[in-house]
C-alpha cells in the first residue's frame, strides 16, 4: 500500500453528493456511495456523516473532460474512469467521476460502489497499491459486491493512518484474508434469522443478508458484539426477539445489540447433562416454540414456553428429520423451511411434510 | 481478402502516444492540485516506463512492449501511481 500523509486530522468527516449521473437513479447513487464508506468504517474509526450544501470534506461530483477548476481532465469513454484528491482544503478529499462512463449497480459497465470504494481510499489518504488483489490497484476488476472488498493490503494501509475501530483489536490476524463469500467451498459456523435478515456467522466475521432485496453486508462480530469471542459454534433467534450465540459449554443471550447481564452461562443451566459440552446447531421453530439443538447425530428439543428441555431426548436426527443424515454446521428457518448447513452445501427441510425439499449451495443467499 | 488494410506505422505512433500519455498522466510527480503549478517532469521515458513496469509486476525492460501496452489501456483511476 501506499499514503499521502497526514490523513485528515479528525475523524468525523464529512461528504456531499453534488451532482448525479443519468445511468443510475439517484436511490441507487446514494446507496453505493453510503456503502462505499461503510468499507471504510468498518475497519477504522471514522465516521461519515452526508450533508446536502455547502462545503464538505469529500465533495462528490460527476463530470466531463476539463471539469469545473479540476487540474486533472477526464478522457472520455474508458481509459481514466475517476480520480481523488488526498485529504485537505480546497480540492483535498475530492473525487470526481467520469461522466463519459457507463455507471451501473451490477458488473455491467462500471459499477460504481466498487470504484467509489477505491477513491474514496484516495480522499482519505491512501494512494495505489501495487497488491493485485488490493482494491486500491490502479485498474479497475469487478468483484460480486456481496464479498467485502478490502484486501488485508487496504486495511493495514488505512490503518497506518487512522488505525482500527476501537473495539477491534489493533494487531491484525496472522491470516487477514476474509472468506470469500461466493467460493465453491464456501462453509457457515452458524446461521440466524434476526427480524428479517438472515445472519450468517464464520471465524471473526458476520454477513447480515436482508433475503427481500439481496443486499449483503460484511461485519466484524466485534463491532456489533464486541465482548462476544469469535468463532461462535450455534447461534438462534427465539420467541422474545433475542438471539442466543453458543460456543464450547458457554451460551450468551443478546437483546437488541445488548449482551444481557449476567452472561455467559454454562449450558447445563438449559437442561443439557454435563456430557455434553458443545452445541453443532439450533433453531427455534416459531410456529411450535420449541428449539431444536443439534449434537453429532443426535437433537434435544427444548421448550421455549416452559424453559426446560422436553422428555425423550436426545433422539436421532435422521429419524425425525429424514434426509438430515449428516452432522448439522447450521440450520436457520425461514418462511416455515428449515435450512439445514453442511460443508458447502445446505438442505431445505418441510418440517410438515418432514421431508428435504431442496439441496443447494450454502452460499445460495448471497446473490453470487 | 477485404480485411481491412493493416497500417503498421499508424498504429507504432497511436502506441507511442497511448504511452507517452499515460506515462504523463500516471508517472509525472503532480504538484498539489491545490496550486495550479506545472507538472516536473524531470525523468525520462523510459526511467518512467522501468517504474510503470515495476509497479505492474511486469518484465522491466523500458520498452513498451505488448504486455505493457495491454496493462495500460485497461480502464482504471486517474490518481498518479507516484506520490504528489
Amino acid at each position: 500500500y501506499g499514503v499521502t500523509l497526514p490523513g485528515w486530522k479528525k475523524n468525523k468527516i464529512t461528504y456531499r453528493i453534488v451532482n448525479y449521473t443519468p445511468d443510475m437513479s439517484k436511490e441507487d447513487v446514494d446507496k453505493a456511495i453510503q456503502k462505499a464508506f461503510k468499507v471504510w468504517s468498518t475497519v477504522t474509526p471514522l465516521i461519515f456523516t452526508r450533508i446536502h450544501e455547502g462545503i464538505a470534506d469529500i465533495m462528490i461530483a460527476f463530470g466531463t473532460k476539463a471539469h469545473g477548476h479540476c487540474p486533472r481532465y477526464f478522457d472520455g469513454p474508458l481509459g481514466v474512469l475517476a480520480h481523488a484528491f488526498p485529504p485537505g482544503n480546497g480540492f483535498g478529499g475530492d473525487v470526481h467521476f467520469d461522466e463519459d462512463e457507463d455507471w451501473t449497480t451490477g458488473s455491467a459497465g462500471f459499477n460504481l460502489f466498487l470504484v467509489a470504494a477505491h477513491e474514496f481510499g484516495h480522499a482519505l489518504g491512501l494512494s495505489h497499491s501495487s497488491d493485485q488483489t488490493a482494491l486500491m490497484f490502479p485498474n479497475y476488476a469487478y468483484v460480486s459486491p456481496s464479498a467485502f472488498p478490502l484486501s488485508a493490503d487496504d486495511i493495514s494501509g488505512i490503518q497506518s493512518i487512522y488505525g482500527s475501530r476501537p473495539n477491534v483489536p489493533d494487531k491484525r490476524p496472522a491470516n487477514p484474508t476474509l472468506p470469500k463469500i461466493c467460493g465453491s467451498q464456501m462453509t457457515f459456523d452458524a446461521v440466524t434469522t434476526l427480524r428479517r435478515e438472515v445472519i450468517f456467522l464464520k471465524g471473526r466475521h458476520l454477513w447480515r443478508v436482508y433475503p427481500d432485496n439481496s443486499e449483503v453486508e460484511l461485519e466484524l462480530i466485534s463491532t456489533f458484539w464486541p465482548t462476544l469471542p469469535s468463532g461462535i459454534q450455534a447461534v438462534y433467534e427465539n420467541m422474545k426477539d433475542q438471539i442466543l450465540f453458543f460456543k464450547g459449554n458457554k451460551f450468551w443471550v443478546i437483546s437488541g445489540h445488548q449482551v444481557l447481564l449476567g452472561y455467559p452461562k454454562n449450558i447445563n443451566t438449559l437442561g443439557f447433562p454435563k456430557g455434553v459440552k458443545k452445541i453443532d446447531a439450533a433453531v427455534c421453530n416459531k410456529n411450535t416454540g420449541k428449539t431444536d439443538f443439534f449434537i453429532g447425530d443426535k437433537y434435544w428439543r427444548y421448550d421455549e414456553n416452559t424453559q426446560s428441555m422436553e422428555r425423550g431426548y436426545p433422539r436421532q436426527t435422521a429419524n425425525d428429520f429424514p434426509g438430515i443424515n449428516q452432522k448439522v454446521d447450521a440450520v436457520f428457518q425461514q418462511k416455515g423451511f428449515f435450512y439445514f448447513f453442511h460443508g458447502s452445501k445446505q438442505w431445505e427441510f418441510d418440517p410438515i411434510a418432514k421431508k428435504v425439499t431442496r439441496e443447494i449451495k450454502s452460499n445460495s443467499w448471497f446473490n453470487c | 481478402s477485404n480485411a481491412l488494410p493493416s497500417h503498421p506505422e499508424k498504429d507504432r505512433k497511436e502506441d507511442a502516444k497511448l504511452v507517452q500519455d499515460y506515462l504523463n498522466k500516471f508517472y509525472a510527480v503532480e504538484t498539489d492540485p491545490n496550486q495550479l503549478g506545472w507538472k516536473i517532469n524531470a525523468e525520462s521515458t523510459a526511467e518512467k516506463l522501468r517504474k510503470m513496469q515495476q509497479f505492474f509486476g511486469l518484465k522491466v525492460t523500458g520498452k513498451p512492449d505488448s504486455e505493457t501496452l495491454e496493462m495500460m489501456k485497461k480502464p482504471r483511476c486517474g490518481v498518479p501511481d507516484v506520490g504528489l
